[in-house]
């Protein structure tokens, strides 16, 4: 099954 | 103090934000109108822009943050007629916003505002390997179909191709948009791209479309997608972070 990932996962790399 | 021709039109706008989130800080400054939020859980992100030319008339002294709870603003703009031009005027001394609909007569309701500050975040810099633009309707379409089979979906891109698709424990959806597909704007890609995504939120954040609007989606691979499009004089963006296996 596949897992929600928040946005500030992402802001965090970018 | 902002005109904007069409009520029933900006209805829209509040309708699609209102779904995502529960209340808004509205920037307004020379430029027009800006405001940018994440929902609770932080997964999605809304960005709206009404450029200053979008209005009929547009006065304003400096920059103004408005609070607004959208959900209140929703129900009074359920109350738009087709014909209603809608008026919105700051009252800085009563700390309310003034949202009139204006067409043989004059409605107003004046809606308290909200005591919250703009937020910070920034539209982060991402580069994607795959840009699709494609008509709004079509795609809108595609995710409810896709509804009926799973609460999550994939948008693929491969060999030209974007794919919308999921499977359920029993049964399977997709929808294919390749060069041939009138739906199909365009489609630039530097390889594949393959994210999935809550439904939900994504139904969620079309709901404004109608017929004749055209979407850009920006995709990757396990990564946040980007939706654009315009409405009602507005330019909505969208960031929804993926579901990663």
């Amino acid at each position: 099954k596949n897992k929600q990932i928040k946005l500030i996962d992402f802001f965090n790399n970018y | 103090r902002a005109t904007l021709e069409s009520a029933k039109e900006f209805k829209k706008v509040v309708d699609t934000v209102a779904q995502i989130l529960d209340e808004i800080c509205l920037i307004a400054n020379e430029d027009g109108i800006t405001a940018r939020a994440m929902d609770p859980s932080h997964v999605a992100l809304v960005s709206l822009e009404i450029p200053r030319l979008s209005f009929e008339d547009y006065e304003i002294e400096g920059e103004k943050e408005i609070g607004i709870d959208l959900e209140a603003f929703k129900k009074i703009m359920n109350r738009a007629k087709s014909k209603d031009k809608l008026i919105l005027e700051l009252d800085e001394e009563k700390n309310k916003l003034n949202v009139i609909f204006e067409n043989s007569g004059r409605r107003k309701f004046s809606l308290a505002l909200l005591d919250i500050s703009a937020s910070e975040i920034k539209m982060p810099e991402i580069e994607y390997p795959a840009v699709v633009m494609l008509k709004g309707d079509a795609f809108k379409e595609a995710l409810k179909d896709a509804d009926l089979i799973s609460d999550y979906v994939i948008l693929k891109v491969e060999d030209n191709k974007f794919i919308v698709e999921t499977k359920g424990e029993l049964n399977d959806f997709s929808a294919e948009f390749d060069e041939d597909s009138s739906a199909l704007i365009s489609i630039e890609s530097q390889g594949h791209a393959k994210s999935a995504f809550n439904l939900e939120y994504l139904l969620d954040m079309v709901k404004g479309i109608k017929a004749g609007d055209i979407v850009k989606l920006y995709l990757g691979t396990d990564m946040p997608l980007k939706l654009e499009y315009s409405l009602g004089g507005a330019n909505l963006t969208f960031l929804l972070a993926p579901r990663i296996e």
